[in-house]
């Protein structure tokens, strides 16, 4: 069929409002996936409390970030070896979303960029992976691509929390991967990240990921530069990828070993290198 | 081997913390950028022989031409597989473990034969076409608009695979989107 790819699996479509939705097959498990963005601060500095978001310190200037207008489309390529969605969102945010028949991921390879600043608005771009789990405010990030270190929202284990900053004070460094659990249902959902990004879980059963800033303001740490890189007279543009993996979790050791050989298989991916060649040559390699 | 001496002369550099974070200033950040191209562009020569060298073909004609490295493959540009009709792909594992992925080479026509020339077995080969969001990245300077695709079984640890990729004369049906 022209609208969903799909292995015995995952059942993976865009919905009406240009949302992509994955659906485990034989299992109660749901994502939805979304792009989102916050909105910079810009203060004038003087004080800790009204300081820029920037290069050191991630402020966005709303309490929930924004939804994109969906003005995209997709299209589908189904073969032997990998079945795509290319889903354009707008004309500077796109992925593509991948599944393999041998692989148990879905990769999404994301591309963000030239984040357009004429209305003189710092943006800071996120992808929302949104599930059906019950993860009772907790989540997990790795520690520099070791231990899972466990995370729960609005809450330090060491001080009572008082909370100035509801989203950036909940947003972690994830290096390699970040994790959620239904311990109910014994499902688990792990998104992998290709290098290090600012991540969280701001309601249950969601993770976003910061894939891209473009900020107009100095956040007077010291740089004295806003984070605002551009690449041949435009804004800067980003590509990566994130596998989505998870499901119920039957066999743990199994499982986690899988992880582990993705998470390293995706930060150190095979290197491609060549030359060409006549024919002749073809023969006596 | 003078080419390392840069590469070790990069590493040097970027111990400061900046470079790991990326909390320095723009050009400072283009500069350490300029260091890391240069390192790995001289370092071609270096490559190339030690891969001849392990695939045991050092004395054959092929190790005549220089192997290159595709450093804009995130941008699906790469030169080599774009121009030539015929080329070589040489896969490297940096794991200490066997790993079977998926290879996606860009190129700009859209029927071609992969052999491995290791074991001289034919893998499925997919073409797909480069999103056009990507096509139209600033800066990036190419014509390919495919991409070959197909899976590489079992590369060694800390090691390599090779296949040739060549063109084909043969009318593909276009598949329904």
């Amino acid at each position: 069929s022209a609208n969903f790819i799909s292995n015995e699996l995952y059942n993976i479509s865009v919905n009406t409002n240009g949302d992509l939705t994955v659906h485990w097959n034989k299992q109660n498990m749901d994502v939805v996936q979304s792009f989102h963005y916050y909105i910079g601060a810009e203060g004038n500095n003087k004080n800790f409390l009204n300081r820029s978001s920037g290069a050191y310190i991630f402020r966005p200037k709303e309490l929930s970030a924004r939804n994109f207008a969906y003005s995209g489309s997709y299209k589908i390529y189904k073969g032997p070896v990998v079945q795509e969605l290319h889903h354009t969102i707008n004309d500077w945010v796109s992925q593509v979303v991948r599944i393999y028949p041998e692989e148990k991921h879905i990769e999404f390879d994301w591309l963000v960029g030239p984040i357009p600043v004429k209305d003189k608005i710092g943006k800071e771009i996120i992808t929302r992976y949104s599930s059906n789990l019950k993860t009772d405010k907790t989540f997990y990030t790795d520690s520099n691509g070791r231990e899972m270190l466990k995370r729960i929202r609005n809450y330090r284990s060491t001080w009572n929390l008082d909370l100035k900053e509801p989203i950036s004070g909940n947003y972690y460094p994830v290096t390699s991967k970040i994790t959620l659990k239904d311990k109910k249902k014994q499902l688990k959902l792990n998104v992998l990240v290709d290098r290090a990004q600012g991540g969280s879980s701001l309601k249950d059963g969601d993770v976003e990921l910061m894939l891209h800033r473009r900020l107009l303001k100095d956040d007077a740490f010291g740089v004295d530069e806003a984070l605002n890189e551009t690449a041949f007279g435009e804004g800067l543009v980003v590509r990566g990828t994130h596998y989505l993996f998870g499901g119920k979790v039957k066999n743990m050791d199994t499982f986690v070993l899988k992880e582990k050989e993705l998470a390293l298989k995706l930060a150190l991916h095979p290197w491609i290198l060549g030359a060409p060649i006549n024919f002749s040559s073809i023969e006596n390699i | 081997d003078k080419s390392l001496e840069h590469f070790r002369e990069a590493m040097g550099v970027m111990q400061h913390h900046d470079a790991v974070t990326g909390t320095e200033k723009q050009l400072v950040a283009n500069d350490y950028s300029r260091i890391l191209y240069k390192s790995m562009d001289q370092a071609g020569e270096i490559i190339s022989k030690a891969i001849w060298k392990w695939s045991g073909m050092e004395n054959s004609t092929a190790a005549s031409s220089k192997l290159f490295t595709c450093l804009q493959l995130n941008i699906s540009s790469c030169e080599f597989s774009e121009k030539s009709d015929t080329f070589i792909a040489v896969v490297y594992n940096p794991l200490s473990r066997p790993v079977s992925t998926y290879i996606r080479v860009p190129v700009q026509e859209n029927s071609y034969i992969v052999q491995s020339l290791t074991d001289g077995v034919y893998p499925t080969v997919q073409i797909v076409p480069i999103p056009e969001a990507v096509q139209k990245i600033p800066g990036r300077k190419n014509n390919a608009i495919n991409e070959v695709v197909f899976r590489t079984l079992d590369i060694p640890p800390l090691g390599i695979l090779v296949y040739s990729i060549e063109k084909i004369q043969e009318n593909v049906v276009e598949q329904p989107q």
